[in-house]
């Protein structure tokens, strides 16, 4: 078995080198990390899991690299290769990313982007790799599915400071601020994205389409306390029944409040909030500003 | 103070109305 | 509050630069004040002395101008438009946008018909697209857009230069608000005693009933 996991060692080297990825992996696969006989370390198996997972993310093959991460995900904890470790971390979150679940991608690159330790067995981590992370944070938090948990990330990444000096930040602002994204803004967004991230879904439409559409369906609840389907469909650039069944997946998924009236064609946005506690948060605000008008005469010295 | 004067202009504008006869059904 | 904050220092800037800006100078620097972006206050500008000698020259009408963005809107624009200059884009955005505000002083909520007709505007979506663009996302206006009932409902508005005349009715209506406040607390104080009150008649009838009940069934 010794000799056997060497050839295909070296067999898989051969393949990385004529970039036939899914090829070196299938040949690293068949190394028998159970074997009874040979006594293999934890970082040894977890090394060829992770190394198998890489070599089919070159492929765009998620499915098969999600298998092995998560064979790797039981042998990390034991691993003190902190370099290895890394790489795992940084495996699995590209291969989120890849399989579209975007929220859960957005948070193990954010974790990566607050790197404290920078050097592993002589290779540095540099700033740029962080940015990286970072960035591809903040593209994940745009392309998951709007509602509260995104709604929560995307806090956390607007007030982190280092956000603000990437050339991404004006699209993050605005997503936070609930703003309507306009077309040249979403086409220039797009321009930076990986083909996945433009794919085309079962319904024709693409990830970041829908993203979209579900961003500015949000944004417009924001704004309207009603509208008709037909306008809604305007202002998001798509027809009117399919921005009713978007809208109508989004309320029965509880990501947006509000109740369709089918009979008048218009869409009644709700709140979180019942009109009485509207009411006294209008006075808090009243009162608020009040303090503000109080606090400006103060330091005029009035 | 002009700053001022807008500030308060805008709070005034904002200030419940309390004294509208549809206000003084739903109160009483 | 916060559109107060981020236009202090534009107005410092401005009025810095009026106090050496004579004449021709004076005139474009109106220009410039009121294509910015960001200025939704001339009054400062308006009470400098440079500005305020354009009074009588050639450049009187930018005056008048500047006059008209402190205090006007649109529809005054058009009344006057032939002693006025011309007004750039960026002049004329504004000026629909101070209007929007004079219209959110008197009332809550602002009718689409009014809206469109005052600011020329022909088409819901337009009105719409110029509400959400360049009023509420701009921050000088809150609220929300009511398609079914066709109107604008304000929940803040960015306050604009006082007209003169002006400071007495907002002083008088601070001090109704105060009497009315006051008054509706006296009443809701009452109404707390009076409930206190029945409350105690309420006890005090249920411990007769219960004190009787139980000497009956002593007997």
């Amino acid at each position: 078995e010794e000799q056997v996991a060497v050839i295909r060692e070296g067999l898989a080297e051969v393949y990385v080198d004529e970039e036939e990825w899914s090829k070196a992996a299938q040949m690293l696969s068949g190394i028998d990390l159970e074997s009874g006989i040979r006594v293999l370390d934890d970082t040894y198996k977890l090394s060829k899991c992770v190394k198998i997972a890489q070599l089919y993310l070159e492929d765009d093959d998620a499915v098969s690299a999600e298998t092995y991460i998560k064979k790797a995900s039981f042998l990390v904890n034991n691993s003190k290769d902190e370099g290895l470790n890394l790489q795992y971390k940084v495996c699995y979150a590209r291969i989120l990313d890849m399989k579209r679940k975007f929220l859960e991608a957005a948070l193990r690159y954010y974790e990566l982007s607050q790197l404290e330790k920078r050097e592993f067995e002589g290779r540095q981590v540099d700033e740029e790799e962080l940015q990286q992370a970072l960035t591809a944070a903040v593209t994940c938090t745009i392309l998951a599915a709007a509602g509260p948990q995104r709604s929560r990330v995307l806090a956390t990444l607007y007030k982190d400071e280092r956000c603000s000096k990437l050339n991404i930040y004006p699209i993050l602002q605005k997503v936070y601020l609930e703003r309507i994204l306009r077309k040249p803004e979403v086409d220039a967004f797009a321009e930076e994205l990986k083909p996945h991230q433009k794919a085309l879904l079962p319904d024709n439409s693409t990830v970041l389409d829908r993203a979209m559409i579900e961003h500015n369906l949000l944004s417009a609840s924001k704004l309207y306390t009603n509208i008709s389907f037909e306008e809604l469909g305007a202002l998001l650039g798509i027809g009117s029944q399919k921005a009713e069944k978007i809208a109508a997946r989004m309320i029965s998924e509880d990501r947006m409040k509000g109740s369709i009236d089918q009979v008048e064609g218009i869409i009644h946005f709700g709140t979180d909030i019942e009109e009485l506690q509207q009411w006294d948060q209008q006075i808090m605000n009243i009162c608020q500003a009040l303090n503000d008008v109080l606090d400006s005469m103060a330091k005029k010295g009035l | 103070e002009h700053s001022l004067l807008r500030q308060i202009s805008s709070l005034v504008r904002r200030l419940p109305a309390i004294d509208s006869p549809k206000f003084q059904d739903d109160f009483l | 509050m916060e559109i107060e904050q981020r236009q202090s220092e534009l107005v410092e800037q401005f009025v810095a630069l009026a106090k050496t800006a004579r004449g021709r100078a004076a005139a474009e620097l109106i220009v410039h004040a009121t294509s910015h972006r960001s200025l939704f206050a001339f009054a400062e500008l308006l009470s400098m002395p440079h500005i305020i000698e354009l009074q009588g020259t050639e450049h009187a009408n930018f005056l008048d101008l500047l006059r008209l963005f402190a205090h006007g809107t649109w529809t005054d624009y058009k009344k006057n438009a032939s002693q006025l200059p011309t007004l750039g884009i960026d002049q004329e955005l504004k000026l629909k946008q101070l209007t929007v505000l004079t219209l959110a002083e008197t009332m809550k909520v602002l009718p689409y018909d009014l809206l469109m007709k005052q600011l020329d505007i022909s088409n819901v979506r337009q009105l719409e697209d110029m509400l959400i663009n360049d009023c509420m996302y701009a921050g000088i206006v809150k609220g929300k857009l009511d398609q079914r009932r066709r109107c604008f409902e304000v929940q803040f508005a960015a306050g604009r230069d006082l007209r003169p005349g002006q400071l007495e009715a907002m002083i008088q209506t601070l001090a109704n608000c105060l009497s009315t406040s006051d008054n509706l607390l006296l009443t809701i104080e009452e109404k707390i005693k009076w409930a206190d009150s029945m409350n105690e008649l309420n006890l005090k009838h249920k411990k007769e009933i219960e004190d009787k009940a139980e000497e009956l069934r002593k007997n």
